[in-house]
């Protein structure tokens, strides 16, 4: 199949036939499509001149390829009455789920990463990257503890004339909620379950860390590298901490995007709380 | 509650910047963590005995709106009772049990009740300011016969779904998603049920869906 599409209602996204790669997304709510991925980066935690990445330091050295991956993707289709799925396997240990439900404005990257294999020796940080056709340059906004969204520039500070000398961790911004960009028609936004890092290292692309994986400690007082060897128990040997979140993302017309990245926004700060019990009758 | 405060305590103590951002050696960050969950779970069970006591007392007739939706008791106003009733003389005597592990579709109570034919009251709750259409997604035993219906017994739409073999690692074989759609009013409870025996004949029983595996080029 040359291009698969999965949509229900107003959200719908095409997937391609030969890369396995998301390939586009549309709004049909606000008439807007647009060629749009998901892809994911890793970066391989330096441990060289003289500062380690670490848990207080995020100092990447260049990526890597993702490991173990087949030069496609399999894809596994759900269709239903409700909603509607797109699977895929990145590699054994990073995995993305997205759904589109009938009666919903956005869809929902449900995405599980690790245990991150180190066998190479490497220390590594994984980002999930959507990239679109938003032309938002080097501008990106990221928000304050849930509040007012800050505009935030690449490779620029309001304050000083900054010397780029980390190009990509410069540019990584704390995000508790919301990593959005805008141009004159269209918005397209990341809402998160938890805090973590963010950018938009290229116009049209939202970048947050999803987990990372550091086997040098940083000389900041931590005193250990944040690899999980034990998760748990002190002697037994982990594989390593799984990750697993959902994250809203959200394409809508510049006008009317604010108000839809709100409404998620409130919901994955809000999730329901689901009680159960027996009945008998 | 003093239940509260161990929740409050363990929150307190998590606000530390080493907390919050993980700079922190293994044995203290799993030490927030057990903090946290010990205080959650006292909470859970706090939650828990006020969704029966709210409930319950619909049931004894203190009111409430017949469409099965449950608002705080103070803002009710027709008794819903009989709609609780009216479901086949149920007898909830039971307590809630919440599922912490739900993300990763993991809930020995929903997937237990399922192998066994045990119907199950759900109550789902709303902390926003705003009435929410949303859904929730339960782990279910596999080749479950199963129906869904809202608090005022009217049938609800639902799906199975297989589970991605990466959402539990090792123990996806054998239990699939039931996922439904929920209405709830702003900081309000909505009651449903799940049955999976004595399904009334109106019932929608769930739809599974298609899955298919489709290889790139």
């Amino acid at each position: 199949e040359a291009s698969i599409k999965i949509s229900d209602g107003n959200i719908g996204l095409t997937f391609d036939g030969s890369s396995g790669l998301m390939r586009g997304m549309e709004n049909q709510k606000y008439g807007i499509q647009m060629e749009s991925s998901i892809d994911f980066l890793v970066y391989n935690s330096s441990n060289g001149q003289g500062q380690n990445s670490g848990a207080y330091i995020f100092r990447p050295e260049g990526t890597l390829p993702l490991l173990n991956r087949g030069d496609k993707l399999n894809l596994t289709v759900v269709e239903g009455p409700l909603f509607s799925e797109m699977r895929q396997t990145f590699a054994p240990w990073l995995h993305l789920s997205t759904r589109v439900y009938g009666n919903r404005d956005w869809a929902e990257l449900m995405w599980r990463v690790g245990p991150i294999p180190f066998a190479d020796n490497l220390g590594k940080e994984i980002s999930m990257r959507v990239s679109s056709s938003v032309s938002s340059g080097d501008e990106f906004y990221t928000d304050s503890n849930g509040r007012d969204m800050l505009k935030r520039v690449v490779n620029y500070r309001p304050t000083w004339d900054l010397q780029v000398s980390e190009p990509v961790a410069g540019n990584y911004y704390p995000l508790t909620a919301a990593l959005a960009i805008h141009d004159d028609k269209s918005e397209m936004a990341v809402l998160l379950d938890r805090a973590c890092g963010g950018t938009s290292l290229n116009s049209g692309d939202l970048e947050f860390m999803v987990h990372r994986r550091i086997l040098a400690d940083d000389a900041r007082g931590v005193g250990e590298a944040l690899n999980e060897t034990e998760c748990g128990c002190r002697d037994c040997h982990c594989a390593g901490l799984r990750v697993a979140g959902t994250t809203g993302l959200v394409l809508a017309s510049a006008t009317d995007g604010p108000g839809l990245r709100r409404q998620v926004q409130a919901r994955k700060e809000s999730p329901l709380v689901t009680a159960f019990r027996a009945i008998t009758s | 509650s003093d239940v509260l405060d161990e929740l409050e305590n363990a929150v307190s103590i998590v606000l530390h910047h080493d907390a919050i951002t993980g700079t922190a050696k293994q044995a203290v960050a799993d030490d927030y963590a057990k903090r946290l969950y010990k205080g959650g779970e006292g909470a859970a069970s706090l939650l828990n005995q006020g969704f029966k006591e709210i409930i319950d007392s619909k049931v004894r007739g203190r009111g409430g709106d017949d469409d099965g939706v449950i608002r705080p008791v103070e803002e009710s106003s027709v008794n819903d009772g009989d709609v609780l009733q009216r479901a086949e003389g149920l007898d909830l005597d039971n307590d809630f049990v919440q599922c912490p592990l739900l993300n990763i579709s993991t809930c020995a109570f929903t997937e237990t009740s399922s192998r066994s034919k045990q119907n199950m009251q759900v109550v789902v709750y709303n902390n926003l300011a705003q009435a929410r259409d949303d859904f929730v997604h339960l782990p279910i035993g596999k080749e479950s016969s199963v129906a869904v219906f809202d608090g005022a017994m009217n049938p609800v739409a639902s799906q199975i779904t297989g589970l991605d073999p990466s959402v539990r690692p090792g123990s996806s074989e054998d239990v699939e998603d039931l996922g439904f759609a929920v209405q709830i009013p702003p900081k309000g409870l909505a009651v449903y049920y799940v049955l999976f025996q004595n399904i009334p004949q109106n019932a929608t029983l769930a739809q599974r869906s298609k899955t298919r595996a489709v290889s790139p080029n």
